[in-house]
């Protein structure tokens, strides 16, 4: 008998913080005596996500791990591919009227809430908010802003002046960072809902030398938001656990395969953490 | 690189062409000599699936050999339903298939060219 | 058949896909380097378009490969184009030449399949 | 310096009407030492038909016939080509608000035209008509049945009763003639706009032994449509040209290229027959 074999289908292939699903996922793999595939498009993009996930039900692997990064496009695949016999977790982002069978990853949602508490503490419930997010259409995206908007809804003195998207990639979000700044010279703080927002943000807010007076904060801790964070050009970050994610995806699929009870959603552990918690 | 190993790939490719021609000729022109090809396009396929993992099939790319092989599998699948569905009068489902299978008969033909890659620069 | 034809053949998909890429790259993370890359995959394919003409062309497939080394040169010509645009700001502009380059990449890799069948099958 | 290479692009491949267009053009292609390629979609196809001519266009060929089917798809494809420096000749099927050079083929409203004088004067101004058209789509094969409706619109004794389409084929033919006979049994003429439909119809007419009270004019003079007339089943036919349609093209597209002026309106001969002009 093989060894199972399973795909993961990161949103862009060499993201770092993909990367990181990628090392927990093999790790696991390895233990478990799994084969596993890393297969995704360069950049993000969402047809080309979909069409890798046909095509690894066309090659009936054992099991598929994705996102499920958009109701519309998302939800028809998934269910169609569970239809044939392929179980589906989704990982980072949910699906959660598909036919998937379980999700693992961050409650994005109460991410963003957290995130949106955290600034209000620490600028005093006074500030004028840009926002640049990884991708207007994502629903895990869509999730980290409405919680936000949600936690600061009742604070006079924070107002949301823009939003931008940035495709996850920190050469589009230092691109909008530089616009909104241009555009909006009373911005004051910066919230970046994906893992190379913030990153992009900070160079530029070192380019116009304004780390004293902007408050940034951002998602993940990549070896460069530890680095800005460290030096106070960003201020804090949503911790998310992708490598835990990776892992146990793997784990869960066995489980799921050999017909043992899988809860339907696995919520990573999240929260924010300043300088102070390094 | 072995020759027989990329005759065999590319016999794959073609027929896996021929297949999806001789298809459409059928749900256009309803004609049986048009399926009867196609049946013919498809045994061949399904007989050869066996050979494809164990004549290519090595430590690099066993994955995408597995792969392939059960691409063939899906894209058999897909045209038996689109026949059935066809031939009992369901309009929409046959469609349905029709285009899955032409969807799988493109990835076949571009895991062809990167099987063929990789035998060529093995 | 001959295996550098068919080596040449299998470059010249490979190169194209790889182009494609790095062309991709360029446009989304605005990097020189990947800039740089998408030239030398270009630069391969600029120069080997004669070679193409001159190794694998014979009697039976003279006009396919006329269109196979044209379509190399349609697709340099809206790599480049896409690229001029792209650094002029020009996004509507760029953004069709991209989706053409794309267009005539796929055109690419089904002749080569066609001219890899056409080498085996000789 | 190489010969010229011509590309050719029938509705349907293995079509008998578009293979006289291909046999007029390589008789042409012989004379002249032109390199001709005819491809084109085995089955009617709007979508492949554009791609088949986006190939060709990327494969800088020195010159294109192919029909403009419709304009919100054709006249686009056709100026991006003539953009490339590759004159577009059009063939059977005009694009009229096009960048093509030129157009050679059958005046397709007068021969609609034609068809319904013949009709109404063949039945004496009296008939239950029914219509099987190639193809809703296809703007020659809409010249033909508006031809035809204004031919007969002042006969108060003309009804059309019915009108369906046949994707150019046959057996699409047969089985809407059959399915109209059965829906609306009063019918007692038919016209086919396409070079197959009176060969399907007829078919229809013969299983339900119904020669006598059923008039059918169609297009072309294939032979198996020739066979009809003979016979009575088929009662009239509009002849068109394909292989000097075919010819022509080919003659016409070397003038263009060596720069010498060619008409943009070539009409080929139409005119209708019946069993007594054999
Ligand atoms: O979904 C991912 C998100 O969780 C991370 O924060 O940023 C990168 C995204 O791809
Ligand atoms: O355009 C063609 C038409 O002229 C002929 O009558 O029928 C076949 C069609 O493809």
């Amino acid at each position: 008998k093989k060894a199972y074999h399973f795909v993961l289908v990161p949103e862009e292939l060499d993201n770092d913080y993909w990367r990181l699903v990628e090392k927990g996922a093999k790790a696991a793999a390895k233990e478990m005596g799994v084969r596993l595939e890393y297969i995704g498009p360069r950049q993000a993009n969402i047809e080309e996500h979909v069409k890798i996930l046909e095509k690894a039900a066309a090659s009936k692997v054992d099991g598929i791990m994705t996102q499920g990064l958009t109701e519309q496009q998302f939800t028809p695949i998934i269910n169609r591919i569970v239809e044939k016999n392929i179980p589906v977790i989704t990982i980072d982002t949910d699906a959660p009227t598909s036919r998937r069978t379980a999700y693992i990853g961050t409650d994005n949602y109460y991410a963003g809430f957290i995130a949106g508490r955290a600034l209000v503490e620490d600028t005093g419930g006074n500030a004028n908010v840009a926002i640049i997010t990884g991708s207007f259409e994502a629903s895990h995206q869509q999730l980290r802003v409405k919680g936000f908007q949600d936690a600061a809804k009742h604070e006079k003195g924070i107002h949301i002046i823009a939003i931008e998207e940035s495709d996850i990639t920190r050469v589009q979000a230092a691109e909008k960072a530089y616009k909104i700044l241009k555009e909006h010279p009373e911005v004051n703080a910066f919230y970046g809902t994906s893992a190379l927002d913030a990153i992009g943000i900070a160079k530029v807010i070192e380019q116009f030398h304004r780390e004293r007076e902007t408050y940034v904060i951002g998602f993940d801790t990549l070896p460069e938001t530890i680095h800005y964070l460290e030096k106070g050009t960003i201020e804090a970050t949503v911790v998310q656990e992708p490598y835990e994610m990776g892992y146990r995806a793997v784990k869960m699929m066995v489980d799921i395969i050999e017909g043992n009870h899988v809860p339907s959603i696995n919520n990573t552990e999240t929260r924010v953490i300043r300088k102070q918690d390094l | 690189y072995s020759l027989r190993r990329l005759l065999l790939l590319n016999e794959v490719s073609q027929h896996t062409n021929e297949a999806v021609e001789q298809l459409n000729a059928y749900l256009a022109e309803k004609d049986a000599r048009y399926l009867r090809e196609y049946e013919q396009q498809s045994r061949w396929l399904q007989q050869n699936r066996a050979q494809v993992e164990e004549f290519i099939s090595n430590q690099r790319n066993s994955l995408l050999v597995e792969n392939y092989e059960h691409m063939m599998e899906s894209f058999l699948e897909e045209g038996a339903l689109t026949v059935y569905h066809f031939q009992a009068g369901n309009i929409g489902l046959y469609s349905i298939h029709l285009h899955e299978a032409m969807k799988i008969a493109s990835f076949i033909q571009e895991t062809t060219l990167s099987l063929v890659n990789e035998e060529l620069t093995a």
